[in-house]
């Protein structure tokens, strides 16, 4: 999705996606 | 996540047919967080359990500009927690499972 953003960094991936909604903590 | 602000958890169940891990980490208390990070977006990542280490990992985080470096110490911490956590799960599961 547009969302997702896919980053490489010696090697390792890492996919950085919005965090639902449903699991963010009311700071 | 309650004392670095952060949250380690399995991103796909774990099956414990191999020593490779999914896992999802994001910021769920912002307050506890010294640097600069990006509030509402969680990291997956593969994590194995033989090869790599959270140090290593948070470094990747840092040097990818997830996190800043001061902050690399909670996000390694926070890793290793849930990654000990997994490791006695898997203990207590029986061989085969």
């Amino acid at each position: 999705s547009s969302l997702t953003q896919v980053v490489h960094s010696a090697g390792r991936r890492f996919i950085v996606s919005p965090v639902p909604e449903s699991r963010l903590r009311e700071s | 996540a309650e004392d670095t602000g952060l949250r380690v958890e399995l991103a796909e169940e774990d099956d414990c047919s191999n020593s490779s891990l999914a896992l999802r980490l994001w910021v769920e208390d912002p307050k506890k967080l010294k640097g600069k990070h990006k509030d509402n977006e969680a990291i997956e990542f593969s994590f194995n359990l033989e090869t790599d280490t959270p140090e290593e990992v948070a470094y990747e985080m840092v040097k990818s500009g997830f996190f800043h470096e001061s902050d690399s110490k909670a996000v390694a911490k926070s890793i290793r927690d849930r990654v000990t956590l997994i490791k006695k799960t898997r203990e207590k599961k029986p061989a085969g499972w």
